[in-house]
């Protein structure tokens, strides 16, 4: 059987789950060293002081780096390594799903593996999207991985405190981003100083309302 | 049949092919944006100017950027989409090697699609395998990666001049490097000023003189 048909079915189980407990669940995809662990790690006081609890699972190829840093925010975490798998799958999330207590869970975030190619055709059954990408990957990043972007309703566009060291035009990003996928939403931050992350938030909750 | 051992065979038949014009080839592997064809622009002028002839093959899933980059250095250059897949495979690279002038060509680069998973599995033919890896995808991308690493003789680790500002310890990567895989060759750059390529291109003739 196609697996891709597979996964699709188990990702559908999973947001049905996920919906039986209300929980608003949020795929976080990107390239390898974007600011994937640093959006959730400045996003979750955020929304915690707006009294929502939140959860999350860590995808990542090996080890547990960051499964601790998100441990340390005092959330209730899950760690999920996939071996050699370059993306996670709907399958593996079904298993982390079981072993987070989700009575105690409003939203969710889904940390996936490192990569801008394969996770795109493996949805896991949250019910938005985010990719991450960083000036410092270089101004072509967006319109050179065109599929990604597609399938994600926001773009955070990180590291912007080192547009010049990198000699990237920011503006052309955004522009690449408005050809390639005009629904996609884009922010600009400075995760490290914590800047943007009102307007992510602000963007997100908007469609929690709309999809909960 | 499985598609490895396919792909491995292939590879040998590139490899021998090769050998046949006395080519000495590079595969240039890691992650989105750190720096893979800002190496290849670095290396060549000095490579050019100790009287070797250099050509290149840029992959990547989608576009000609990397592509229309190299062109500008006045060397041959193949480009190579692969559509969808998150690497290059030996069959690709046979194709391009038919459309590549061999007998006019000592060094040739090959830049693999960025990504640190699926590429390792995938020998293409070359002699010498190089990761590069930016302090900017964060300190911990080594350890989180540790097959690569195992595959590639040289290590480059560059944008040096951004570690402070991605607050990463660069003596720490290193250390995860020799702790991974003690054989493989560090060698610290920032290729925006073209700091550390006379000592990249000293390990890679080196390299050259033991296997061709
Ligand atoms: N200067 C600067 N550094 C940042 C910013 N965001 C993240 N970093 C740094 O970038 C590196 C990677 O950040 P992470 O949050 O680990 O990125 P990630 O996407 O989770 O990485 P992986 O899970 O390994 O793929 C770390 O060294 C951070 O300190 C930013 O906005 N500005
Ligand atoms: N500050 C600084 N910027 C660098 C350095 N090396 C590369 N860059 C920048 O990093 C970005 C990416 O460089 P590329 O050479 O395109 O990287 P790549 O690995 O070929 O990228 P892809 O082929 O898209 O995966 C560009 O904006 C470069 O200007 C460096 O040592 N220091
Ligand atoms: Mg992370
Ligand atoms: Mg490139």
């Amino acid at each position: 059987t196609d697996i891709l048909e597979v996964n699709r079915r188990e990702a559908e189980e999973n947001r049905k789950h996920l919906e039986s407990h209300g929980i608003f669940a949020v795929d976080i995809l990107g390239a390898i060293g974007s600011g994937k662990t640093m959006l959730i790690e400045r996003s979750t006081p955020l929304l915690v002081s707006q009294g929502f609890r939140v959860g999350a699972i860590a995808g990542d190829v090996y080890g547990e780096d960051d499964f601790q840093r998100l441990k340390k925010l005092g959330i209730p975490v899950v760690n999920l390594n996939t071996g050699k798998e370059c993306h996670l799958d709907a399958h593996l999330v079904h298993h982390a799903l079981h072993e987070l207590p989700l009575d105690k869970i409003d939203i969710l975030f889904v940390e996936n593996v490192g990569n801008m190619i394969c996770p795109t055709d493996f949805p896991l059954g949250s019910h938005v999207r985010v990719v991450v990408v960083s000036v410092t990957e270089g101004d072509d990043v967006i319109r050179k991985h065109p599929m990604i972007f597609r399938e994600c309703q926001i773009c955070v566009i990180n590291k912007i405190d080192l547009a010049e060291a990198v000699e990237v035009n920011v503006e052309r990003m955004v522009e690449d981003l408005k050809i390639i996928s005009p629904e996609t939403i884009p922010v600009l931050t400075n995760l490290k100083e914590g800047e943007g992350v009102g307007k992510f938030i602000e963007n997100l909750l908007e469609i929690r309302e709309k999809v909960l």
